[in-house]
C-alpha cells in the first residue's frame, strides 16, 4: 500500500538525510518510525506525505507514484489519502481553533463545523477553547487542535510525526485510544516517535538513524 | 530568591490562567513544574521571566519586583537574570544556528562565537549544522539550540518549558547532565516538564492544576 524504493533525500546544503530507504506497509498496518534526532524520520513523513520530492529513489502509495506529484497533483494526492499531524503544529496563526481545523475539511470536501466540534472534543480539548487563536492556546492545547484537524476529513493514511509530544499522560491516553480506534476501522498509521510506551501500541517498528533503516522488527518485539 | 504573591493572570478574553499561585524558590533550588495541559505551567515561566505582567499579585527575584518592570526595564532584567527556553523555542528563521545563540550574547554582553560554538557543542548539536537555519533543523536540533541560546550568558535563573520534549533518549540525558553540571555551580532551575523521569532530577516538585497550586513535595516524594 505504501512503498519506498531505495529513497535518497538530499538537501541542497549537502545534507543527505535519507540515504536509501526501502520499506514496504501493508494497508490497515500501524508502524512506529523510532530513531535518533536527525535521523530522517520526519523528512520520511513528508516525502510519503508528498510534501517535498525524493533526490533519487521512489515513493508509492496505493500504485499513485507520489515522488513525481507537484503542485495540485500533490495537492489532490493528500487531500484524498492523507492527514499529517506536524512535528511543529503548523496552526494558520490568524484562524481559531476550530477554524483551523474547518480549514481542513473546505480543502476536502465542504465545512461542516457540528463535525469538526466533534473531533475536537474527541481530542480531549476544552470547548471555550475552540474559539481561541493558535498563541492562547497553551503547547498540548495546539497539539490537539493539529490532530484534530489530521483526523476531521477521515483520511486512510495517518501520518503522525511525534503527535503527543507535548501532551500530559492523560491526554495522550485519550489520543492513543483514538488512533487505536481509528485504525481498528482500517486505517494505515505511520507514527514517529522516541518514546517506547508510545511505539508499543503500533503493530510494528521500523527503526531509522543516519538516513538509514537499521532495525525492522516485525511482529512487536523488543 | 523568587517569590510568587497571590499571583494571578486573567487574559483578555476572560481565561483565567493563574488564579491566585503563591510559592518562594531558594537561591540555587532545582524545582519542577508539573502539571496537566492547560494548567498554567508556562504562563507562570513567563511571568517569572518578565515577559508579561500578572493580573494581580506580585512577582519578586531577588528583591526585584519584577511585576512592575516594562520595556527596557523588563529587557534589562531578562539579561541579567535569565536564561529562557521556551515551549515552542521560537528561533529567529532568518538567523543560522550558530547566529541565534550570538544575539543571546550581543545582547547581553559581547558576541563570543568561540564560546557561542562550545556551547553549541555542549548541548550535543553537530558542527556542520552550526550554520541551517532553524527551518533546515530536526525538531530536536531546533530545541537544542534554543537550550544553547538560553545558557550561552551563564544567568543566575534558568527557565526552562520542556527542554527535552523533542529529544531522543541521548540527547535528553546529555542535556540534564548539563543542567545538573549548571546547578552544581549554583544556578536556580525552574524546569516545567510532564514526565516523571525528568522531574525527579528536581530538588523540589509543584504540580499546577487549573491555574493553582496543588501540591508541594519537598524534598523530592512520589
Ligand atoms: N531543509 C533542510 N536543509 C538541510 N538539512 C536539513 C533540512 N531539513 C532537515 N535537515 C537535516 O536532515 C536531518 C534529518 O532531519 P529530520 O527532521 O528528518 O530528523 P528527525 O529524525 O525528524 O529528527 P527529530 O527527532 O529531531 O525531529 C537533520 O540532521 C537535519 O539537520
Ligand atoms: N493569550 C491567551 N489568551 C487566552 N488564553 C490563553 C492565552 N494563553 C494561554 N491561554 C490559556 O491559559 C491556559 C494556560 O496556558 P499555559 O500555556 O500556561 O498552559 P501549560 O500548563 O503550559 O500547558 P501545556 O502543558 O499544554 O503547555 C490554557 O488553558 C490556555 O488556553
Ligand atoms: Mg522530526
Ligand atoms: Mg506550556
Amino acid at each position: 500500500f505504501i512503498e519506498c524504493r531505495q529513497v535518497v533525500k538530499e538537501y541542497p546544503n549537502g545534507v543527505r538525510a535519507l540515504d536509501g530507504i526501502s520499506l514496504a506497509i501493508e494497508r490497515g498496518e500501524w508502524v512506529a518510525i523510532m530513531g535518533p534526532s536527525g535521523a530522517g524520520k520526519s523528512t520520511l513523513l513528508h516525502l510519503i506525505g508528498g510534501l517535498d520530492r525524493p533526490t533519487a529513489g521512489e515513493v508509492w502509495v496505493d500504485r499513485i507514484p507520489v515522488h513525481t506529484l507537484e503542485g495540485s497533483a500533490a495537492a489532490d494526492y493528500r487531500r484524498n489519502y492523507v492527514g499529517i499531524i506536524f512535528q511543529q503544529f503548523h496552526l494558520v496563526p490568524y484562524l481559531t481553533a476550530l477554524e483551523n481545523v474547518m480549514l481542513a475539511q473546505y480543502f476536502h470536501s465542504v465545512p461542516d463545523e457540528a463535525q469538526a466540534r466533534r473531533v475536537l472534543e474527541l481530542v480531549g480539548l476544552a470547548s471555550d477553547r475552540f474559539s481561541h487563536y493558535p498563541a492562547q492556546l497553551s503547547g498540548g492545547e495546539q497539539q490537539r487542535v493539529a490532530i484534530a484537524r489530521a483526523l476531521v476529513n477521515d483520511p486512510p493514511i495517518l501520518l503522525a510525526d511525534e503527535p503527543t509530544g507535548s501532551l500530559d499522560h492523560e491526554a495522550e491516553q485519550t489520543v492513543l485510544a483514538l488512533f487505536q480506534r481509528i485504525h481498528a476501522r482500517g486505517k494505515t498509521i505511520l507514527l514517529v516517535t522516541h518514546a517506547p510506551h508510545v511505539a508499543r501500541r503500533a503493530q510494528r517498528r521500523i527503526v531509522l538513524e543516519h538516513g538509514r533503516l537499521v532495525d525492522v522488527a516485525e511482529p512487536w518485539a523488543t
